[in-house]
């Protein structure tokens, strides 16, 4: 049976797609010693930048996660296959789903809509990532309460600290409502510079309060990361040799070895 | 008469409160030949990183944005002088804004709210500054219908340039209905990396496609930018000689160029 995380911080630019996607194109690629898995990739986010980043262009599409989660229809006509990496699919964004926050308050069971639809996919697949957009508002509820477990991508600045506690209080809320078995699958440190001060003491602070739930790997700021999604790649595809696929690939090792 | 100006991205991480904080600072403090400005620094995020980044503790407050647009309670009771700049003031953001998307949308003019409590404050300052959360929806949208104009910051990265369009769509539909005088105020490159060839294509692509309303000015990466929050000051005040505090003097001076 497979498992749905779901990657979310309401502090933007913290590094939540470019997470969502490397994390999902590696465990679709596989490695030395891990065999391939079967991943859809889910893109909530009204910006649909794991859509794009991944070479798919919204305004051409006529089935979307908007057409599944407001007007109910069947998932599989939204899938798309993504060519490069066999075994990783897509849920894409598209351009109506900046209205869903409004068009979700009216409807029956607007928190567990998501769910509805994702939940007969995990026999077919081995993980389902959704990536949320930066708020805490319906879209990112539904993934929450979606999901078996919440991984945070923490920046290595000030402000993505601030954000942490209101981030908790409402994971806590969603588990204890609507989604008793939310668990937290961890928090990986992003866009780390190992000449700023200031990120070695929010990755310090990190450690002190959140302690084994932090991953080893942390992500360094490295310019192919963000050049990637220009190519409609995940990093590993455009420059398997960089820091920011090492980084990646390292993660995902991690992240499959925490799955016992 | 003041001017109300509302900067908005709903790309996350873009530079909005790092933008409405140094602008409203560098407005206030004055320079060699600009006099200080009486200032209002609006934040409407839920994150209340504005607030946070002034040394504000969100924590402690009674009386914030919050109850100001859901309860309707006066503008004055919430508003809070910056200690060390004569002529800086904020209307701080509390925990509570976070529920304000859903708790907005059953109220009366639920768009108009901010602007019918801002409206009279244009008479007290020459600027009143609105950081915006990173989304398109209710609180962003009573930024838009309240201000004069909307402050545009793009991070010279791909992703910020693929929300553009929905950002502009967004600012035409409020020109078109709830605010027929909102203009651009204008586009600020934000965290150029002059090490990248990504970043100056950004920026080429942003002056092809803006012109003249995109700033000189470009904010350089600088991690006195990051830091600075951490001390609850904005950059001029913690570090006056950096390359933050060099890029934000100047664009104060070229903004306020622009007002005639
Ligand atoms: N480790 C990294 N090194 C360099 N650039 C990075 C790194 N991780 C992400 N980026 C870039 O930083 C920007 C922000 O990252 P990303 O868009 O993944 O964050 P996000 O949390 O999904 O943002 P949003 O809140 O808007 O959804 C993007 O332009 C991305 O390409
Ligand atoms: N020019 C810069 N150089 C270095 N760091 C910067 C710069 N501008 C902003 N930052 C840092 O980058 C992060 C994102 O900036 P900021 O929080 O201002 O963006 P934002 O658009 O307000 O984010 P959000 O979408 O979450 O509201 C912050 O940690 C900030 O301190
Ligand atoms: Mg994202
Ligand atoms: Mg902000």
């Amino acid at each position: 049976m497979g498992k749905i995380i779901c990657v979310t911080n309401q502090k933007g630019g913290v590094g939540k797609t470019t997470t969502a996607v490397n994390l999902s194109a590696c465990l679709a690629a596989g490695a030395e010693n891990q065999p391939p898995k079967k991943v859809l990739l889910v893109d909530i986010d009204p910006q649909a930048n794991a859509t794009g980043g991944l070479g798919i262009d919204k305004t051409t599409l006529v089935e979307t996660v908007y057409e599944v989660l407001i007007a109910g229809h069947p998932v599989d006509a939204a899938i798309v296959k993504y060519p490069l990496i066999q075994g990783l699919d897509i849920l894409p964004s598209g351009i109506q789903l900046a209205g869903a926050n409004i068009d979700l308050v009216g409807l029956d069971e607007r928190e567990v809509r998501l769910k509805k639809s994702l939940l007969p996919l995990k026999e077919r697949y081995d993980f389902i990532i959704v990536d949320c957009p930066p708020s805490l508002g319906l879209l990112t509820l539904n993934g929450l309460v979606t999901a078996d477990s919440a991984l945070i991508p923490v920046q290595c600045e000030y402000y993505a600290l601030e954000g942490l506690s209101q981030l908790l209080q409402t994971v806590n809320l969603v588990r204890g409502g609507l989604n008793p078995s939310l668990e937290i699958e961890g928090f990986l440190l992003t866009m780390h510079s190992a000449r700023t001060r200031l990120s070695f003491e929010v990755i310090e602070e990190v450690r002190g309060y959140f302690k084994e739930k932090v991953y080893d790997t942390i992500v360094p700021r490295n310019v192919r990361l963000s050049e990637s999604p220009s190519y409609g790649k995940p990093v590993i595809s455009y420059d398997r040799s960089s820091a920011g696929a090492k980084a990646y690939s390292e993660f995902t090792r991690e992240f499959l070895q925490k799955q016992s």
